[in-house]
């Protein structure tokens, strides 16, 4: 499997190190995708990074590749964010993968071999919801409004009505809440919000774990958030030209 | 706060 750039994998390894530290990557002709619970069982994680996101993918036979994140992410130091990244994985030998990396004028080319694991993952089967609200917007917006209403309070309360959608984070000093209506004057599709809903709801939510979920705003200029009474908020980034998506499924906080 | 519901109490292991 070959990525035109490494940043790609940087970004996701980004994405997911703080819940996630060691993961099988399931690989099949389609491409290569993960699910995986953080240790408190608050957040499931899932990536796909689909055929599309590579210069060149093959897959002879599905495999598994239990992934340490720890020393992956130091491998993935030594790439460049512009280096290409040719990942080989072998039916044979199923102890490590190779990672090439190689600059635009091949004027370099480094190598490591990464020693893969036996993981005992979990698959939880997330069954498909009609989805009571949906709101899409910048993913700068949301990264913004998380890190700024996490540090007043650990709780993040989502409401969702005809006046918009309302985040408020309630602390021991002080409250705040920031509203956010559909926005019609601007062009641009990826710094619009879109909010769509059957019924108003109002769910609370970990900040910090909020926090940890919007570092995937570095894979998308959008995210979509989706709601439904006592359910886990499912927040995603879909990757630009198909190449794929990072969902995260947040549990609430409840009564 | 609110108490924190799990993961698993909505989805199921597959």
């Amino acid at each position: 499997a070959r990525l035109p750039r490494s940043a790609v994998l940087k970004k996701i390894l980004d994405s997911v190190k703080d819940l996630v530290k060691e993961t099988n990557w399931d690989c099949n002709e389609e491409g290569m995708s993960m699910q995986a619970l953080d240790t408190g069982r608050i957040v499931l994680v899932e990536v796909m990074l689909r055929e599309a996101a590579f210069e060149s993918y093959a897959c002879e036979v599905p495999m598994t590749l239990g992934i340490d994140m720890e020393p992956f992410g130091k491998v993935l130091r030594c790439a460049g964010g512009d280096e290409k990244v040719t990942i080989k994985a072998s039916r044979n030998d199923q102890d490590h993968i190779e990672l090439v990396f190689e600059n635009e004028e091949k004027e370099r080319m480094s190598a490591f071999e990464l020693k893969l694991m036996d993981i005992d993952g979990e698959h939880m089967a997330v069954p498909d919801a009609e989805w009571g609200a949906e709101i899409s917007m910048p993913s700068s917006e949301f990264k913004k409004i998380v890190m700024d209403l996490a540090e007043i309070g650990s709780d993040l309360t989502i409401a969702v009505s005809k006046l918009g959608v309302t985040f408020t984070a309630q602390g021991n000093n002080c409250k705040g809440s920031m509203v956010l209506q559909p926005s019609t004057a601007v062009d641009k599709k990826s710094e619009q919000v879109a909010i769509s809903f059957t019924e108003p709801l109002e769910m609370t939510f970990a900040a910090p774990y909020m926090k940890m979920i919007t570092k995937a705003a570095a894979l998308s200029s959008t995210v979509t958030l989706s709601l439904d009474e006592a359910c886990p908020i499912c927040v995603r980034y879909e990757m630009e030209d198909n190449a794929g998506h990072i969902k995260y499924y947040l549990a609430p906080k409840e009564d | 706060g609110k108490p924190q519901q799990s993961i698993t109490s909505f989805f199921k292991k597959k």
